[in-house]
């Protein structure tokens, strides 16, 4: 259902199709985890399989997670004098 | 300040994108925001290039990944005109910087950039002053995402991922960020996700920058 609903054509037998499915059933596992701090009636984020759910955790990351921070000074009150235009 | 602002009931937001598989978000949380800055000062909305922001941003590492700061340092310095996504179109790979013949062009005046932590609450007047403000964020829950508001499992100081601030909610009991991703439109609440407000969550506060056009 997974690989009809994103797409997915992994060929069962193949290296591929082995991969894919362990780092499925690893999502679904840390989806139970994750669920268990959420409560109801208060909004708390849900989480579940969607189309990143066939990616490891690293795999996503490496993708999708490519952004580096910069430390940026702290907001103040007297910093609304200073922006940085001509 | 309103209990609930979203620059998205102003129509000066454009549709959420797919960055696809390439690491841009940092480009994507740029050019979102001065679309949307630019919108506000009542021009058209218009889609601008991210691809262009990708190639050329030359302290950045295009679809290898990026920092917001010095996308909007660049676009400062050089005052490069963004031209409409139209004309320069995503093709989710870096590609080599050029500059289509266009008219039209969007450049910006200065940019501010701040850590907020602890200070959530002027973070959310600076959204309604500036626009929208670009953020980074730890992500790696997010992986797993399907909606409702997060307020565990992420890092403040672990920031890999950009995004972009479009709004606040506090009508609720959890007040929330309302953050637009680039992970397309079936991720998430239509492309969008909640934060909870007030405890940095996912250090949304630490890193916070919007153009000022």
């Amino acid at each position: 259902t997974f690989q009809e609903l994103y797409n997915r054509s992994y060929e069962p037998g193949t290296n591929q199709f082995s991969r894919r499915l362990k780092a499925f059933q690893e999502s679904l596992k840390r989806h139970s985890h994750l669920n268990s701090f959420s409560y109801d009636g208060n909004g708390s984020a849900r989480y579940g399989i969607n189309q990143f759910s066939d990616l490891s955790p690293q795999e996503f990351k490496d993708k999708y997670l490519r952004s580096r921070s910069e430390l940026c000074p702290k907001y103040g009150h007297l910093e609304d004098r200073s922006y940085n235009v001509d | 300040l309103p209990s609930r602002f979203d620059w998205r009931d102003k129509n000066v937001v454009t549709p959420v994108r797919s960055q696809q598989t390439c690491g841009g978000c940092w480009a994507f949380s740029v050019v979102e925001g001065i679309e949307t800055a630019y919108a506000v000062k009542g021009n058209p909305l218009v889609k601008l290039s991210v691809q262009q922001v990708i190639d050329c941003s030359y302290r950045n590492q295009g679809c290898n990944g990026g920092s917001t700061i010095s996308a909007l340092y660049w676009l400062n310095q050089t005052h490069v005109k963004l031209v409409k996504e139209s004309e320069y179109p995503f093709k989710a790979v870096t590609g080599t910087c050029h500059f289509p013949p266009s008219s039209f062009g969007v450049s910006i005046k200065g940019y501010v950039a701040y850590d907020f932590s602890d200070r959530e609450d002027v973070m959310m007047e600076k959204l309604i002053e500036f626009g929208p403000l670009a953020v980074t964020v730890d992500a790696l829950s997010w992986q797993d995402y399907l909606g409702g508001i997060i307020q565990h499992h992420c890092s403040s100081q672990e920031a890999n991922h950009a995004v972009l601030i479009t709004g606040f909610d506090r009508t609720g009991p959890v007040p929330y960020w309302i953050v637009r991703n680039s992970w397309g439109a079936s991720w998430g609440n239509e492309g969008y996700v909640y934060v909870k407000i007030g405890e940095n969550v996912c250090g949304i506060a630490d890193t916070v920058s919007a153009a000022i056009v």
